[in-house]
């Protein structure tokens, strides 16, 4: 399998999770 | 967290000193920081209610810190649309008292929400994501967190 590094491992779990809270919808601006 | 938070909150241009949490717990860098997320919601009206003036005075200190709690829980009621969970609302009094870092990073962590949710939330992820990856994970646990206990 792909030799993967946990430290770049960690960079797409992070970049995946900031990128999501990017196209979230925000709450209900007035 | 209160650490990590901290970092993050000094990318903020504010007038008010914060390196480090004793000179926040006065309010008023955290004030200007609210102000730059969102400056139709933390107006200059509000603003100018944080006494600047502080030094010591626990009395001013603790009237600052309500107002910044005050406004943030009508910004997650009134404009997010959520309530905040009891949990995540932090102790002031430990703030102005005791300059807990626990309480004071449980009231970061509610900015940090406000910053992630607002108009400019864009400006403020790609922010965060310069931030080494120790910083950012804990930044992300903060949010995840935040998200777990939403309440409509």
């Amino acid at each position: 399998g792909a030799n993967t590094k946990s430290g770049s491992s960690n960079e797409g779990v992070l970049a995946n999770f900031f990128n999501s809270l990017l196209t979230r919808k925000s709450g209900c601006p007035m | 967290l209160c650490d990590s938070l901290l970092l993050w909150l000094q990318t903020f241009n504010t007038t008010a000193p914060c390196r480090d949490v004793q000179e926040l717990t006065n309010g008023v860098a955290m004030a200007q920081v609210l102000h730059q997320i969102d400056a139709a919601w933390f107006d200059e009206p509000w603003l100018g209610r944080i006494k600047e003036d502080v030094s010591d005075n626990r009395r001013i200190k603790s009237s600052n810190l309500k107002k910044i709690l005050q406004q943030i829980m009508s910004y997650y009621h009134e404009y997010l649309g959520q309530q905040i969970s009891e949990e995540l609302v932090p102790d002031l009094s430990q703030i102005t008292d005791h300059s807990d870092p626990t309480e004071l990073g449980r009231l970061l962590q509610l900015i940090l929400g406000c910053a992630v949710h607002c108009e400019k939330k864009q400006e403020h992820i790609q922010n965060i994501m310069t931030f080494e990856e120790s910083v950012q994970h804990v930044i992300m646990t903060a949010i995840q967190e935040l998200m777990s206990k939403e309440t409509l």
